[in-house]
């Protein structure tokens, strides 16, 4: 950490404001520049986000730990824990019978028509994914408002939807020195879903920000805006190879590649509202 | 102690007996975990190993390592095995062959298929975590099984059917995935 920029920290410290801006459909992000002498020394990275109502932040990982503290608004967040089951299902009506048991004739009869119509049900569901008798499956989902620290663990992926009537503000911050990460001790963003991002950063700004950096390093950079792409991972498989793992058309496998999607990595939900399983409050309050 | 903790301590496991196989497809093959709660050594180390065998045209499960750095060494076959980075971009896209290496960083999206000979493709993967662990994109306990399916509708910009074969397309098959087919695929 001392080598990473902990010497410079004998000279005066200074407030921050982000530099990189990555605008998306429906919201942005603004990253604080990690190369910053105070943040590279923490072992830090920092970003805050803004998402529109009805705005779905888009599914993905990263190589470091984070915690990230509501600053307003209302949403959902569903973090994904690689290897934990889908505790939240809804399943189809055609379930199965559970076991088979003792029936008096009358039960029998009626019990032998049941079982019928069942397995027709069954052979048409059968012909599709149906066949699991599962409608959705999901794990979990945490309601955040505004005052909420959530934590989000290295290498979970995880998206937010902004449910409220307002703007969803957040401020992330990412620990790169964190054992978990066996990376650089750069913030990695690693997306799943959407397509190319453009990060947009005013190097005039970042210069100003930068802390302890020398003259001619200033005079070396321009003034112009630079530009970094990046693109879901998904992209960069063969599609082909693709639609045969996920079992799914070419066509389906070029969308979750989404390299012509321009919506960037927060994107407007096309219905008023996201369709996700949670218990309702009424639920709660239910007698026994 | 020391006698005790480390002089004592079983140094070796064998992890290519089919049998001790810790994930098994009888199309796709199996995977043998060997990490520190089968070795304990493995947690002074800070390293843990793979050993998986996968039958021809199987489909290594798209995935990345959570928490290690991997070395892939094939022992026998061949695969195309693909890795891309965070940028989105593949910085490997070619065959790994008997006696070939790769190494796959921490995070970064994997995914391989056998090559279409009888041999199939069999590697042992060193990984820098005694507990290695990594994390599916797809099939069962996945990243994308664990979201709802309208998520991944408006994630992917597709109909909500399609958003559940998305998720379910694979049933309950994982890491191990058997070809469309079957049977063999022209190389």
């Amino acid at each position: 950490q001392m080598s990473a920029g902990c010497g410079r920290l004998d000279r005066p410290l200074r407030a921050l404001e982000p530099t990189r801006r990555v605008e998306s459909e429906a919201g942005a992000t603004e990253f604080y520049d990690e190369r910053d002498a105070q943040l590279s020394c923490a072992g830090l990275s920092a970003a805050r986000i803004r998402i529109q109502r009805n705005g779905l932040m888009l599914p993905s990982y990263s190589n470091s730990p984070r915690l990230v503290y509501v600053l307003q608004g209302q949403g959902n967040v569903g973090v994904v824990i690689p290897g934990c089951p889908e505790t939240y299902q809804q399943t189809t009506p055609q379930m199965k019978a559970p076991e088979r048991e003792e029936y008096d004739d009358d039960e029998r009869r009626g019990r032998r028509r049941e079982e019928s119509e069942e397995s027709e049900s069954e052979g048409r569901s059968r012909r599709g994914y149906e066949q699991y008798a599962i409608r959705d499956e999901h794990q979990r989902i945490t309601a955040v408002r505004q005052g909420d620290v959530v934590a989000i663990p290295a290498g979970s992926p995880f998206w937010v939807h902004n449910d409220g009537d307002q703007t969803l503000v957040a401020f992330a911050v990412y620990d790169v020195s964190n054992n978990a990460n066996q990376l650089d001790k750069t913030f990695r963003h690693f997306r799943l879903a959407g397509g190319q991002t453009s990060t947009q950063q005013g190097r005039q700004q970042q210069r100003k920000q930068r802390y302890g950096e020398s003259e001619s390093e200033e005079s070396e950079s321009s003034e112009s805006e630079q530009s970094n792409e990046s693109y879901n991972i998904l992209s960069a498989f063969d599609t082909e190879l693709l639609a045969e793992s996920i079992r799914v058309s070419r066509e389906t496998a070029r969308k979750l590649q989404g390299r012509h999607d321009r919506r960037g990595n927060i994107v407007r939900v096309r219905r008023a509202h996201l369709r996700v399983l949670r218990p309702t409050t009424t639920e709660e309050t239910t007698r026994n | 102690g020391v006698d005790e903790a480390l002089c004592s301590m079983k140094l070796r496991e064998n992890v290519a007996d089919a049998g001790k196989a810790d994930m098994y497809t009888p199309n796709g093959g199996r995977i043998t975990v060997l990490n520190s709660q089968k070795l304990p050594v493995l947690k002074l180390i800070q390293m843990s190993v793979n050993r998986g065998v996968m039958r021809p045209n199987a489909i290594l499960a798209p995935h990345w390592n959570i928490n290690a750095h991997a070395l892939v060494y094939a022992t026998s076959g061949r695969a195309r095995l693909q890795i891309v980075s965070n940028a989105g971009k593949r910085v490997f896209d070619g065959e790994l062959r008997r006696g070939q290496a790769v190494v796959v960083p921490q995070s970064f999206a994997v995914m391989a298929r056998a090559g279409s000979e009888e041999e199939g493709f069999a590697w042992v993967s060193f990984q820098t975590s005694d507990n290695a662990m990594n994390a599916p994109i797809v099939g069962k306990t996945s990243a994308l099984r664990g979201m709802p399916a309208d998520v991944l509708a408006n994630a992917f910009g597709v109909s909500q059917e399609a958003a559940r074969r998305i998720k379910f397309g694979r049933g309950q098959e994982m890491a191990i995935f058997s070809p469309a087919s079957g049977g063999r695929r022209p190389r």
